[in-house]
């Protein structure tokens, strides 16, 4: 999930 | 982190680490698409650039150092060593991939999560990477036979998309709101590219010949 807009996944 | 997620992830390390040792060993690129090589560089420079504004794990940020290091290595190999570069087959690999750049661009400027400079860079790297097999798939239809190295790249890199798909069906019912449409649609439309290739190839172990892609 995008926490705080950010990307997790590579 | 899932493990579909953390499979999707080895998979795809493995072709790039396959791809490096094969040019490094052999020294030589034969059957290698420069230009796929140049896309996926430009899809890891675009997509973690937040490299330097956002921390989310140890694995993370090595994963992302290891696909930027790797990825710019095989192009600098290809285009500069002296010996590797003599085996680019260049009057072969004529996919015109700069046009595949700006329909990206144009497409992430129109439809994104958010319109922020980062966010923007980052779902342009999402729909360049879906598109970014092209020239390599064009190459192998072109010379025809795909020495083994390659086809074992092409078919990592489908394996990791494909777990990817996996990852996001875990995600989505494990994870309450995790909904993601546009790289869900950008990954299933970069997994579908590799679907012929996955049938020619499964074609030629089971038939145990020489791959042969149709003209």
């Amino acid at each position: 999930g995008s926490i705080s807009g950010f990307h997790d996944e590579l | 982190m899932n493990i579909f997620r953390l499979a999707g992830d080895m998979t795809h390390l493995a072709s790039v680490l396959v791809l490096l040792l094969k040019i490094h060993t052999i020294k030589s690129c034969a059957g290698v698409s420069l230009k796929t090589q140049e896309l996926y560089a430009i899809v890891f420079a675009t997509r973690y650039l937040d490299i330097f504004t956002s921390f989310y794990s140890i694995y993370n940020t090595l994963m992302k150092l290891v696909f930027l290091g790797s990825s710019f290595s095989i192009v600098l190999y290809m285009k500069y060593h002296k010996t590797v570069h003599r085996s680019y087959d260049r009057e072969q690999d004529t996919f015109r991939h700069w046009f595949l750049v700006l329909p990206c661009l144009l497409l992430a400027l129109l439809i994104h999560e958010k319109f922020t400079f980062l966010e923007v860079l980052w779902t342009f790297s999402l729909y360049l990477e879906a598109v970014a097999i092209l020239p390599q798939l064009v190459l192998l239809q072109r010379t025809r036979n795909i020495d083994n190295l390659t086809g074992q790249y092409v078919f990592l890199l489908g394996g990791y998309r494909g777990l990817y798909i996996l990852n996001w069906i875990y995600r989505y019912f494990t994870e309450p709101h995790f909904v993601h449409w546009i790289t869900w649609i950008s990954g299933l439309v970069q997994t579908l590219l590799y679907a012929d290739f996955f049938f020619y190839y499964s074609q030629s172990w089971k038939n145990n010949k020489k791959l042969q892609l149709p003209a």
